[in-house]
């Protein structure tokens, strides 16, 4: 039994506060905010409580406006594993390598980090705990080798799942991304014609600057969804939602956890549920 | 800019007429938005907003012809001020070694500054510290902290991931002592501030060796949770100082105002590219201007 709550400015004031709060950011949450009041007096809700479920369906229908599967439809097809440093890029390969061995697919990874500290021997231990080859070359060594080699080896061993991890780069560092949109390149050279998935890494924390990020990032590479990292915190993510409004951009796994089983499906409505959880 | 809008706030006077109340809060109105387009955390917004707003309705606003350029002024010298006035300094032990604990949310640049930290020390101050690899849970943190050691020629303590972090710490303090390394600085594995047994693990290891800093390494593209996070690892710890990282990219990082704002400690450095060399002193004044965009 929930006890009534009054439809007033007020209560708009104060959901507009929470979605500011969960990092929606003033412009699109002032967006959601009119959206739910244009609902509110269509549907001529008078509970209070009704008001909080009809904007949770807001959220949920701009985040599914967008395709949120991964299509992987080709032998073999290809994830290439993007985003700013330390979101949780090399963690989540070890999610997918996972999710999909545990599909029955043959899956094979590459070390194309070559550049930060034992980025590789990270990389290799995941391998391990997924039970999944790697491809990799020495520390300092071109990424874009690394990922032409990882081409090869995945058409030459019939490999199902190709997920190429990357270095952190900072979206506003020109050279970190003209080398991004090489690795990019090479993929679609060796592989012309293969399903392929350019997920970006979204870590939840991030406020207002994930937009910057997801911007520039899709000018170096056709970004085709997001991984959502550390919703096992206390941040909410809210900014996928500005992301998904402004750039068309669906998310498709979120990560809610270090081990190799801490990855879902990304859902829509669960996620604007938890919003306000 | 803040400038631009509250010129724009204000264009309805054309300098013919006074500033009334109604002006002052248009123009609270756009600080607040700046604010959170930085992502400075809500409620700290309020609040800054409320003691700005008090100090513009002065009558030097009121008549000024300026009104716009008097407003930023202010907001820039309170941000200035908030953020902690001049640089701080590393407090070290009466009684070396001196111990330096990291510690943080996941990912956000412990291990890098550990190393950075060091280097600093070695550099400008001629010291000998010892790196202390405390994470026994991410995949390869130990090697990673023995890679940047070995960059930078200074000494990391290991005892592999089967050893608790809480004895790894003291056994390194000891070995400090033994072979006359100072400061100690520890490395700490990410974790979140709601992990009550991870809490746990830093508050055993502050207990073991009594650390001269605790300093909170914040990512300096951190939203609306910054406040939650500083607040809980202050609560825990009494952390003693703050370095904010990737200060290189394009964040406004209003995250600083909220850390600075609800713990109170002060930010002793920034953080500002992936090279051991990339850290920088804090500079209060440099950050206000870059959270008003
Ligand atoms: N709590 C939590 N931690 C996570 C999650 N995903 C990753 N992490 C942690 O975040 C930290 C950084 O993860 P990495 O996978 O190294 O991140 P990265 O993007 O590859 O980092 P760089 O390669 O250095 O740019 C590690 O401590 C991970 O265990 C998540 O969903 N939840
Ligand atoms: N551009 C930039 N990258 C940084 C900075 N500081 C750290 N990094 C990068 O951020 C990523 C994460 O750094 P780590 O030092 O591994 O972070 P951590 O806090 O130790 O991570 P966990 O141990 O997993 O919690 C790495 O790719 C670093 O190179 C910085 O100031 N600027
Ligand atoms: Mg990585
Ligand atoms: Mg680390």
């Amino acid at each position: 039994f929930k006890a009534f709550v009054k439809v007033d400015d007020e209560l708009f004031d104060e959901l507009e506060e929470a979605l500011i709060m969960a990092d929606i950011g003033v412009e699109t949450s002032s967006y959601i905010i009119k959206e739910l009041r244009d609902r509110v007096k269509t549907k001529r809700i008078t509970d209070g409580n009704l008001v909080k479920d009809e904007l949770k369906d807001v959220i949920s229908d701009i985040l599914s406006q967008q395709d949120c599967q991964m299509h992987l439809d080709s032998n073999p097809s290809v994830i290439l594993v993007i985003g700013v440093n330390g979101v949780g890029k090399t963690t989540s390969i070890g999610k997918l390598a996972t999710y999909y061995k545990a599909q029955g697919k043959k899956v094979l990874l590459a070390a194309a980090d070559t550049f930060r500290a034992a980025a590789i021997d990270q990389l290799d231990i995941w391998a391990s705990r997924s039970g999944c080859d790697i491809i990799k070359q020495k520390e300092n060594s071109d990424p874009a080798a690394v990922v032409f080699d990882a081409c090869n080896a995945a058409k030459a061993r019939g490999v199902d799942i190709l997920i190429c991890d990357t270095a952190g780069r900072l979206h506003n560092k020109k050279n970190l991304m003209a080398e991004l949109a090489k690795i990019s390149r090479v993929i679609e050279r060796e592989l012309p014609g293969a399903s392929k998935e350019t997920l970006l890494v979204l870590d939840a924390t991030t406020g207002q600057n994930a937009v910057s990020q997801a911007k520039l990032f899709s000018e170096a590479a056709n970004i085709s969804g997001i991984i959502l990292t550390k919703l096992d915190g206390t941040a909410k993510g809210g900014i996928v939602i500005a992301i998904s409004r402004e750039l068309q951009i669906p998310v498709k796994f979120i990560g809610v956890g270090e081990g190799t089983d801490d990855l879902q499906v990304f859902n829509p409505l669960d996620f604007a549920i938890a919003l306000f959880e | 800019s803040l400038g631009d809008k509250l010129q724009g706030v204000f264009k309805r006077l054309r300098g013919k007429g006074k500033l009334n109340e109604k002006d002052i809060k248009d123009a609270m109105r756009e600080v607040k938005l700046a604010l959170l387009e930085a992502d400075v955390n809500f409620k700290v917004v309020k609040d800054f907003v409320k003691n700005v707003s008090e100090k513009s309705l002065g009558h030097e606003i009121m008549e000024s012809l300026t009104p716009a350029q008097q407003i930023v002024k202010i907001v820039n010298d309170e941000l200035t001020a908030l953020m902690g006035g001049e640089n701080a300094r590393l407090e070290f032990s009466k009684k070396p070694p001196s111990v330096f604990m990291l510690c943080g949310l996941q990912g956000a640049g412990k291990t890098t500054a550990c190393g950075k930290l060091a280097l600093n020390l070695v550099k400008q101050m001629g010291k000998r510290p010892l790196l202390v690899a405390c994470d026994i849970y991410r995949p390869a943190a130990i090697k990673q902290l023995q890679v940047l050691g070995e960059q930078i020629n200074v000494p990391v303590f290991a005892l592999g991931s089967d050893i608790s972090p809480v004895e790894i710490a003291r056994q390194a303090v000891e070995h400090a002592k033994k072979h006359g390394n100072d400061p100690v600085i520890l490395d700490t594995a990410g974790r979140l501030h709601i992990d009550e047994r991870l809490m746990d693990e830093l508050k055993q290891i502050k207990e073991a060796v009594e650390p001269d800093e605790i300093l909170l390494v914040v990512d300096a593209m951190t939203g609306q949770d910054a406040v939650n996070v500083a607040e809980h690892f202050n609560t825990d710890l009494e952390v003693s100082g703050v370095i904010l990282s990737k200060l290189d990219g394009d964040t406004r990082g209003g995250a600083a105002l909220s850390v600075r704002q609800v713990t109170g400690k002060p930010i002793k450095y920034a953080s500002m590219g992936e090279k051991l060399a990339d850290l920088q002193p804090f500079y209060p004044d440099r950050m206000a201007s870059r959270i008003l965009g």
